[in-house]
């Protein structure tokens, strides 16, 4: 996270390759349930052996003595419909929630978070030394309005993206964030509204950052729970 | 150092049928896998042994899988041990430890049965020990040429049968990634470590978290992209060393070579993408600054390792480079576009699809979907009997159940339950826009989050 600062988010998850390194970021949306995006991996039916979900602490690479912390191997992966870029992690055993595990809300089916709502990325990934890389860092950004943004994009912006402003520090997501959440605080409640996907350059201030957008595809991410 | 199980091949699941008529093996015993394998190792009647992970139990088998009237099962309690020399078609040395099944010359004449005297007499007397047996190729003279045996052409009394040494049997292309041959020992002769074993030293490559690198046994593997196939040695003075292998003539064409995107992890992708997400130029190849490193392209001559463009040398998650910052060493290049994996639309489908009375019975994978009457590989929670009205026919892609998404079906897959179709929606098909109407929004417990531990953390 570019622009951003240490901080906490419970949900979000660190996804680790064979060699234990962290390559991308995942919400955490059921016990046993991890969401991400589709770039991170690669192919829809790739064998997730040695692949692992890290979670409950705030360190990048915390010590072996962090109390909290919980290394999960991840079982299966599942694609999302086509143009989604999301993909579903089943974990081997359910994650254990407490102060430092929580679940995130997943908003209702096409559910639009109205523009000046300020939600919060979190990730692990690159800070261009803006903050401490080797914690867990949040920053927040307020959601721009559909109109507003598709004007900005000059009309390439689909259904299926959400977009946040871009703030004139250079706050947002970079290499690492993929599959992040972007968690937005409705009804006293965190909801993930979005999930980081890769783009062209990092924290950009002259252009709006993209978000794929999860309230269109609640129903596919409960199906697969359900299945 | 050595483990007793560097002299047997492991078949994991794997049970050994043989014919009731057949001698019936000894009891199992307790024990743990190495004390099963000294016990075979120590029996000249015991060729390979059962063992069953979870009981501990060993059973010593008198035959193995290129013994008459035996089959091979899937077995999830076995895992099947095999003495390596009855088992592999190459010679280590001069093949006086070969126990293979060759019964032919170089020369392509069959070889006379030990136990026979004609049409050449000889002094040879099959036993266990010699491993004399049939009229298979064997070394009981030490003879350097390797295994040889008495031909039944009674003009020529006997001949090589000219079985290649491990290290020139399978040859290697490339840094040997994909090389799966039976050398078990470095250049040096020292023989290697299991990969299945932490002993006489701990290593990170477990077969089961690498099961694309083919880490059997002992035998001499490339899991790290190596400059080539190597093994943990079982010196405990000496950690890992290279083996030696044969490098193949012809160096084999590039796959499914990619420009534009990249597919699966990226290793055949050969685009000019030289910048990383966070837009740091890529370092070239061919330097050492500002980070060290042993990717130089004359050393990975299949890689394609260029100038400084993105490519994936060592079957990381996508194409990657040394970034030209001194605080980043690696980078991914996740922005390059991923290839399309799906199967061309066959048809369209007019709003979600729930109308859709086509033919189309294949997933945007390409996997045939499963009939929805089946049981099988997936219990249906949706079927014909719960929705009579939907004309969920033999294994047609159908809506039933109003998925936003299009029409789906379950799947042949075993790992899949269901997946979408290769159907997409028609051209001029209008769905209502997500920004027509926003609803109220409820939620119960999740999405909580602590925020005295927040304030704390800044």
């Amino acid at each position: 996270i570019v622009g951003g600062q240490p901080g906490n988010s419970p949900w979000t998850v660190s996804i680790r390759n064979r060699v234990g390194a962290h390559f991308c970021g995942g919400s955490l949306v059921k016990e046993q349930w991890v969401i991400s995006t589709r770039q991170c991996f690669s192919s829809c039916d790739a064998d997730m052996a040695g692949y692992e979900v890290q979670l409950g602490t705030l360190f990048k690479d915390p010590g072996p003595e962090d109390p909290d912390q919980q290394t999960i191997p991840i079982v299966r992966i599942v694609c999302g419909p086509s143009e989604s870029q999301l993909v579903m992690l089943k974990l081997a055993r359910p994650a254990a929630l407490n102060r430092r595990v929580a679940l995130i809300c997943l908003p209702p089916e096409r559910y639009v978070v109205p523009e000046g709502t300020i939600c919060e990325i979190a990730g692990w990934g690159e800070t261009r030394g803006t903050s401490d890389g080797s914690v867990l860092n949040v920053a927040r950004l307020p959601v721009l309005s559909h109109s507003e943004c598709n004007l900005a994009l000059r009309g390439r912006l689909k259904e299926s993206e959400l977009c946040t402003a871009p703030l004139r520090a250079g706050v947002g997501a970079c290499e690492g964030d993929y599959g992040g959440p972007l968690a937005c605080l409705t009804a006293d409640c965190w909801v993930l509204e979005g999930v980081i996907t890769p783009s062209r350059v990092c924290a950009r201030t002259d252009q709006p950052a993209l978000f794929i957008r999860v309230s269109l595809y609640v129903d596919w991410i409960q199906k697969v729970m359900k299945m | 150092h050595r483990s007793p199980l560097n002299d047997f091949q492991r078949l994991r699941a794997t049970e050994l049928l043989a014919e009731p008529a057949d001698q019936p093996p000894p009891p199992p015993e307790r024990g743990s896998a190495e004390q099963c394998a000294r016990r075979c190792a120590a029996s000249l009647a015991c060729r390979a042994f059962h063992y069953d992970r979870q009981s501990q139990l060993c059973q010593l088998l008198p035959r193995t899988q290129h013994s008459p009237r035996v089959q091979l099962q899937k077995n999830t309690h076995y895992d099947l041990y095999q003495k390596k020399d009855y088992l592999r078609d190459c010679i280590v040395g001069d093949g006086t430890s070969y126990r293979g099944t060759r019964a032919t010359t170089e020369k392509g004449l069959h070889c006379q049965h030990w136990q026979a005297t004609t049409p050449h007499d000889h002094r040879f007397v099959p036993s266990p020990r010699n491993g004399l047996e049939e009229n298979y190729c064997r070394n009981p003279d030490r003879d350097k040429r390797g295994p040889w045996c008495y031909t039944v052409d009674p003009k020529i009394r006997h001949q090589s049968c000219g079985i290649k040494k491990c290290e020139d049997d399978v040859c290697m292309t490339c840094n040997g990634e994909d090389y799966r041959g039976a050398v078990d020992h470095t250049e040096s002769g020292t023989e290697c470590q299991r990969w299945d074993l932490q002993h006489p030293h701990k290593h990170p490559y477990h077969p089961d978290k690498y099961p694309d690198k083919g880490l059997d046994d002992n035998y001499c593997r490339n899991p790290d992209s190596s400059e080539r196939p190597w093994c943990y040695t079982t010196d405990p003075e000496r950690e890992r060393e290279y083996c030696r292998i044969r490098l193949c003539k012809k160096r084999p064409r590039p796959l499914n070579i990619t420009t534009g995107c990249f597919r699966g992890k990226g290793e055949s992708y050969r685009g000019r993408a030289n910048v990383t997400v966070s837009g740091i130029p890529c370092q070239r190849w061919d330097t050492q600054t500002p980070h060290r490193h042993h990717f130089l392209p004359e050393k990975y001559p299949c890689k394609d390792l260029q100038e400084n463009y993105c490519r994936n040398p060592d079957g990381s998650e996508a194409p990657w480079c040394f970034t030209s910052r001194p605080t980043v060493r690696i980078a991914f290049c996740f922005h390059i576009r991923r290839c399309p994996d799906e199967l061309a639309a066959e048809e369209c489908y007019h709003g979600h699809g729930e109308h859709y009375r086509g033919h189309v019975s294949k997933t945007r994978k390409g996997i045939t979907c499963q009939p929805w009457a089946a049981q099988t590989p997936h219990v249906p929670q949706i079927s014909p009997a719960t929705h009579p009205a939907a004309h969920l026919e033999k294994n047609y892609c159908r809506n039933p159940d109003d998925d936003s998404h299009g029409p789906w079906c379950y799947t042949m897959d075993p790992r899949t339950p269901f997946d979408y179709c290769a159907i997409k929606p028609c051209t001029g098909s209008t769905v209502p826009s997500i920004m027509e109407n926003t609803d109220a929004v409820a939620f119960e417990q999740c999405g909580r989050r602590d925020e005295r531990l927040q304030r704390k953390g800044r």
